[in-house]
């Protein structure tokens, strides 16, 4: 109502347009980070490659696509919510490895999530994306184990162990979803993947950081339901 | 529902649009580029009430007759929101993660009296 003295639904005085705008502002701030439930807008410290974004952006679509035509395909967790329950609010979330080289022939991959989503949902599925440039022809030997930190030391655990026979370059998935669900508990909630190729292969990893090979976890999660009482 | 626009002071959808660039976050919202926080303002007196909400039907005839009858105790409805829908968002989280989620009921689509 800034062309009469007072706002018609209200009755009391309007406010000049620049204080109304600045007010209006403040409040879709405040209104967005309360629903991501983040108490401040987050600092990146160092954004993936738009090269990488891109290639996975476009793995997880053709990920969904074969999901809905080949449902049997990924087995993980409870059925994935296509219509979600009403009001739950759904993530999913791609996380890119921080590399950690341990041998000439062996790599930990680390893959962080946020506290705000990890802490507030329960994990639907969680899917590890690796690619590999099979430098020799025939069937190469690939070992991945999940890793957690050991409670009694400083040590890691092995929580599984999967042994892969790569034929050719491309990509391949893994279910990492259970090992997620039991990070998601956890204070810093980070998933730890050892990939061992033979010796001969050089590095398991693509060369460098932004290369749109680089591996990732996608995670769908949605939030949890809110603790209700029903009156009887 | 109505858009304000014109000089009524009646019920009406205010069209606003946060532009993210321009508060600073386009850096960590990598789409969609702002937020269409629309809201709902203006007057519903007693002849408005449930206006647009009810179809035009026996039950309003007699509701209208029943507020005609006590307009001397005229008591206004608010102006709500009558129809909303998710804002998908993309965006980078503190662990440079990509996170995408749909906010429900977070953009105004048309607004009414109670």
């Amino acid at each position: 109502a800034a062309k009469s003295a007072w706002c018609p639904a209200c009755g009391v005085a309007a406010l000049t347009p620049g204080t109304q705008r600045d007010a209006l502002l403040a409040l879709a701030k405040q209104s967005i980070l309360a629903k991501l439930r983040l108490p401040a807008r987050p600092n990146i410290p160092h954004p993936p490659s738009r090269g990488a974004l891109l290639t996975a952006l476009r793995r997880m679509r053709a990920q969904r696509s074969d999901a809905a035509a080949f449902p049997g395909m990924l087995r993980d967790g409870p059925a994935p919510a296509r219509s979600p329950a009403v009001g739950l609010q759904e993530y999913e979330i791609l996380s890119f490895a921080e590399s950690e080289s341990s041998t000439s022939h062996s790599v930990h991959l680390h893959f962080r999530f946020s506290q705000e989503v990890a802490g507030n949902t329960e994990i639907l599925r969680a899917t590890l994306y690796l690619f590999w440039a099979s430098p020799s022809p025939g069937a190469q030997p690939i070992t991945v184990r999940l890793l957690q930190p050991d409670p009694a030391g400083p040590n890691m655990t092995v929580t599984s162990e999967t042994r892969l026979e790569v034929q050719r370059s491309g990509w391949t998935t893994l279910d990492v979803g259970p090992a997620v669900r039991s990070l998601f508990g956890q204070e810093i909630p980070r998933l730890t993947v050892e990939l061992e190729v033979p010796e001969d292969w050089g590095s398991p990893l693509p060369s460098h950081h932004s290369d749109s090979h680089w591996p990732f976890v996608v995670t769908q999660a949605r939030a949890r339901t809110p603790h209700r009482v029903h009156r009887r | 529902g109505v858009d304000c626009g014109g000089d009524s002071p009646m019920c009406c959808r205010q069209e606003f649009f946060v532009d993210f660039k321009e508060i600073g976050w386009e850096d960590w919202i990598i789409q969609p580029e702002g937020y269409h926080m629309n809201y709902c303002s203006g007057l519903c007196p007693l002849h408005m009430a449930g206006i647009p909400g009810l179809a035009a039907s026996f039950h309003t005839a007699v509701l209208n007759r029943i507020k005609a009858a006590s307009a001397a105790a005229a008591v206004d409805s608010c102006c709500v929101p009558t129809q909303r829908r998710p804002l998908s968002l993309l965006y980078y989280d503190r662990d440079s993660n990509i996170v995408k989620t749909d906010i429900p009921d977070m953009i105004v689509d048309s607004c009414g009296c109670t």
